[in-house]
């Protein structure tokens, strides 16, 4: 097919091919995404960023960009932010943010397909893809058009979110895909007036350490913190001070 | 088609048809799901909970429904809690929960139309539909397969989750389903320690009130209670004491 070879085109220009993924919604991949592009940009790296949940696309908002995705003489431009994170997103070619996109699988399948082979990213060091929940269409579109470096799992500290995650390692395995690890995220959060530890999703019930339980190593948690939903709202992700959380992006 | 002629029979024995929904993952769709379908039966109500989540699964969990589903005389057999809400969940038809299902959509549509034709809920006042994130193969499905009494919307307190709720509103405005209301989760957290009421994804900074920014009304907020995830966890959401919450589900 001409289209895997051009998509494989583009690969060979891109030193490392990263997914966050988890299976489950509202975990806090978008977040982390978007986080490990900015902790790599700001390290000089040259970063990709696609965002492949077609239907609930967040991205764009998360780095207040507003432009609309352009054509070039070699494919598609993606939108560059502040600090120089190329992302490509769906929501970068709709007039609304908020309008749906309702489409099936295999025109989400198709049209992740033909981002990864019209985009004109240049040389990366770095392509970070942010999967939506599940283990379905947008992800064996991924799994399956490119040779992934590594995943980066996110989780929350309910066991019902480990059960769910484990779906989504259960489908990395089936396919040989290099687990890098996970992150742990929004398992503790500090009462701003007393300073007291709180775990408002109960503490990391799975069996033993996280390790034990998903089977990949712990890479890093991540608390609550008020200032991330604030700053993803008003668009401003890249203001974040985190870059200790993510030395290991590197 | 005869398929779609047996959802029509089944479902002429079911009062109400109630889809929750939201397009964006881990706002609490299962839990609200859960609990709108325990209200209902501690009123007395006949209710089936139909677990639409066929790649993410949770609702077995929250119960703790270990039996399969099996086949009678008038076809699938759903699982009874201890509350007697019937439930049916691709879950129940897996020999691990967390074993991936990796379907792609046109799968995941014939797979919950199945479901729907074949399940022998019998006489029901209510049937709740837990719809998994997105805007895709599985809400399509669901839409185009009943004529729903209403939908219920479920966000939590981001401006960012706000956006995508609004693609699902997008949705269910361009297919003429009618929408209930929305249900607040998550926007509170009382510390335990000093009792201060503090806002862990920030406060709602959607314009105006709730009502406002999503234009329908606000059906019920629910804090952040580690009791929840607690109960979720070990498969005993029934214990939940919510009631005052869900009058409104009447
Ligand atoms: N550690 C955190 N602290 C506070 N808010 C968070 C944190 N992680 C994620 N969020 C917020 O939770 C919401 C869901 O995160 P998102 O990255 O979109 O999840 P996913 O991509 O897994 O659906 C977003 O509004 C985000 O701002
Ligand atoms: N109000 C709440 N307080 C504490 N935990 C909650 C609350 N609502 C949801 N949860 C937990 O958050 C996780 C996600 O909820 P879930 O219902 O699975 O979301 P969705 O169906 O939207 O993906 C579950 O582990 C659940 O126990
Ligand atoms: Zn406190």
């Amino acid at each position: 097919l001409k289209q895997t070879k051009k998509i494989s085109e583009r690969m060979n220009r891109v030193k490392y091919r990263i997914a966050v993924m988890s299976g489950k919604g509202g975990v806090g991949k978008s977040v982390v995404s978007a986080m490990v592009a900015i902790a790599l940009a700001k390290q000089g790296k040259k970063v990709g960023l696609l965002d492949g949940d077609i239907t609930g696309a967040s991205i764009p908002r998360m780095f207040g960009l507003t432009e609309k995705l352009s054509a070039g003489e070699n494919g598609i431009l993606p939108v560059v932010s502040r600090l120089g994170v190329k992302v490509v997103s769906i929501n970068l070619l709709l007039e609304a943010e908020s309008q749906a996109v309702i489409w099936r699988g295999p025109l989400i399948a198709g049209v992740i397909r033909q981002l990864l082979a019209d985009t004109d990213w240049g040389d990366l060091d770095f392509l970070v893809i942010d999967l939506p929940p599940g283990t379905s269409d947008a992800q064996l579109a991924v799994l399956q058009s490119l040779r992934l470096s590594g995943v980066v799992l996110v989780a929350s500290p309910q066991a019902l979110v480990e059960m769910v995650v484990m779906k989504a390692v259960d489908m990395l395995r089936q396919t040989n895909t290099r687990i890098a690890g996970l992150i742990m995220n929004m398992s503790t959060y500090r009462c701003p007036q007393c300073g007291i530890l709180l775990h408002p999703f109960g503490e990391h019930r799975g069996s033993g350490t996280i390790e034990k339980s998903f089977g990949v190593p712990l890479l890093c948690e991540i608390p609550i913190d008020p200032q991330i939903s604030i700053l993803c709202d008003s668009g401003k992700i890249e203001d974040y001070e985190c870059s200790e959380l993510f030395v290991l992006a590197g």
